[in-house]
């Protein structure tokens, strides 16, 4: 007796294109480059029953299947990055120093549940 | 800047938003590294640069270039056999704790285009201390206490020396005990400068007048960065 509601794919959770201008949030000024880059983001819903191509827990299926008895005490898994990958950024500091540093996590790659 | 403005900043290694006040062109070794990233070569796997600048070949995930805020002892004509002579002078406070200083390399560029036909092939004698004290204004380098770090001779076909100084910048992260370096560039050594006619002097230090300027390539690792990268693997 679960609840079933049907998901259509453009619902499901994956990652959804993103980019960020650095010009967009007054960082212009210091970031000398990229001046933005395609960051993505991740959207979509987790629904009864989790397949293989939502990448997701173990954790998140016995979630979905608990949400599934019990809709308004059991949130629906989320919809989160499973795989980023890093960028290096160009700017000048306080000093007026040149920096190239590597940052981690910086683009969403995949999702997953 | 606001509450979330500040933090995302603190996330990325900034205590604030830098406002750069003059800042310079980028150097091009920053941009080949930058541009190799950004545009790997078809093929290429990216190699974890997490913990390890593979680009130089050194442990670090941050590389900054330090602008030189010392200031001319004496150029222009020359007095004695030294046509140059100048501090060097390279702010570590921007490196935040926990950075491990893994490379210093000490770049003095001169132009490439200025270089000088009266010069003809002549040797420039090159010497870099590190100075060890304070001096007080008016007193001559040779009175400082310094240490000679580098002497050696060149002549003004190169468009820039670079000396490794790793060792010595890292005592520089004691803001005490960064008293920067002391240039010093002059023709050939005393004796050989003396018997020139002044003309000629003149003429030899001239051509030092392409020296443009010094820069310092600092490569550090973050060590949380880096240990939160190795976690996760």
């Amino acid at each position: 007796s679960s609840y079933y509601t049907p998901v259509t794919p453009s619902n499901l959770c994956k990652p959804r294109r993103l980019y960020i201008s650095f010009s967009d949030v007054g960082w212009e000024n210091w970031i000398i480059a990229p001046q933005g880059y395609m960051a993505n983001y991740c959207l979509g819903e987790c629904p009864f029953p989790l397949t293989a191509e939502l990448n997701s827990t173990n954790h998140a299926i016995l979630q979905t299947m608990v949400h599934s008895l019990d809709p308004e005490g059991t949130p629906q898994p989320c919809c989160v990055p499973v795989r980023l990958s890093p960028i290096s950024i160009l700017y000048y500091d306080n000093q007026d120093n040149v920096v190239l540093r590597h940052y981690e996590d910086m683009v969403v790659d995949e999702c997953g549940c | 800047g606001s509450p979330p403005e500040t933090s995302l900043l603190k996330s990325l290694g900034l205590s604030a938003k830098p406002t750069p006040a003059a800042p310079a062109p980028v150097p091009s070794v920053l941009w080949r590294i930058f541009q190799g990233r950004a545009l790997p070569a078809p093929g290429d796997r990216a190699p974890d640069r997490a913990c390890r600048v593979e680009e130089l070949n050194v442990p670090g995930n941050i590389i900054r270039v330090f602008a030189d805020q010392g200031h001319f002892i004496h150029s222009g004509e020359p007095k004695t056999f030294l046509c140059l002579e100048k501090r060097l002078y390279f702010n570590f406070s921007v490196l935040e704790e926990g950075e491990q200083l893994t490379m210093a390399q000490l770049e003095i560029n001169f132009s490439h285009n200025s270089y000088h036909t009266s010069s003809g092939g002549q040797v420039f004698e090159l010497r870099l201390y590190q100075a060890l004290q304070m001096s007080l204004r008016g007193m001559s380098s040779h009175t400082y206490n310094h240490k000679l770090l580098v002497a050696q001779s060149f002549v003004q076909l190169h468009k820039s020396l670079l000396f490794n100084l790793t060792e010595v910048a890292k005592g520089w992260r004691t803001p005490s005990k960064n008293l920067g370096l002391i240039l010093e560039i002059s023709v050939g050594s005393r004796d050989s400068a003396e018997a020139l006619p002044p003309r000629r002097l003149q003429n030899l230090c001239a051509s030092i007048d392409s020296f443009l300027d010094t820069s310092l390539l600092v490569v550090s690792l973050n060590q949380k960065q880096c240990q939160a990268s190795r976690k996760r693997r």
